[in-house]
């Protein structure tokens, strides 16, 4: 099974 | 003083077709560069970015950098009122809190303007790392829209694995599996055909239909779309707009339990 992450913990906030 | 112009509405019918579904209010960053918009879906999942180049616009001025939180809905609203060769105006005073939309007809006859009120959005601006990535497919944007959409009836998600030989597409569920490979094409009389594959690495990732298939109503923006894939990193879904600009879309692979 997979799970779907979140984009945030990809990219950095500015 | 904030004024950007385009000589056809439907440039900017499509650019809103293309976000959306995904977004349903967003930030409007205008400087003397131009437009830029950056926002997250709901859910978090994915990343809008759009940039419209001052240049590309038929007339552009921006005294001052200006933010417009616009609801799409609204916006979806006004743009309806246009029709697709109208000339289309945005203006917005210095710290104004609406933004007005001029559509001119193509013999000058009729105009009509729609004032928008501007919202108060918390923006949560994200830096998104340079990436050398992987696997670099360019593909024709009709197809890849073919694909999202045939596959998303077998299953949720769709894994794409990318190798020197070709690309691949697949979906498996409760009716059964399927499977799309394309490969590199050899020769094409028009460049916009093309499937062309840049690959450093081998990947294998798996990405949820929902979202690729929205991504895919920036469609009528472009011939080709190009995908950027690495192992573990979000998947960049790019249209470029001609002589405007571009619409990436970035989205979170899904990952084993």
């Amino acid at each position: 099974a997979t799970k779907q992450g979140s984009i945030m913990s990809f990219f950095t906030k500015k | 003083m904030f004024e950007a112009r385009l000589n056809a509405a439907t440039t900017l019918k499509k650019v809103l077709d293309a976000i959306k579904d995904l977004l349903n209010e967003a930030t409007f960053d205008c400087s003397d560069a131009g437009i830029q918009l950056q926002a997250m879906d709901n859910s978090h999942v994915s990343l809008v970015s759009l940039t419209l180049r001052s240049d590309g616009f038929d007339k552009f001025r921006c005294d001052r950098n200006l933010s417009m939180g616009m609801n799409l809905g609204s916006m979806s609203k006004i743009l309806k009122c246009a029709n697709n060769e109208d000339t289309v105006t945005m203006k917005a005073q210095d710290n104004a809190d609406t933004v007005t939309f001029m559509f001119e007809s193509q013999n000058h006859e009729k105009v009509s303007d729609y004032e928008m009120k501007l919202m108060n959005l918390d923006q949560e601006h994200l830096g998104i790392p340079e990436t050398d990535y992987s696997c670099v497919v360019r593909m024709p944007a009709m197809e890849f829209a073919r694909i999202c959409r045939d596959l998303s009836q077998f299953g949720e998600s769709v894994i794409i694995c990318c190798t020197k030989e070709g690309v691949k597409f697949s979906a498996s569920g409760d009716v059964g599996s399927a499977n799309i490979k394309l490969a590199q094409t050899s020769s094409v009389d028009k460049e916009e055909e093309a499937v062309t594959i840049e690959m450093q690495e081998p990947v294998s990732l798996t990405f949820a239909c929902r979202y690729l298939n929205a991504f895919t109503k920036a469609t009528p923006l472009s011939n080709q779309v190009q995908l950027s894939m690495s192992a573990d990193v979000p998947l960049v879904v790019e249209y470029r707009i001609p002589d405007l600009g571009h619409i990436r879309y970035y989205l979170a692979p899904k990952i084993e339990e």
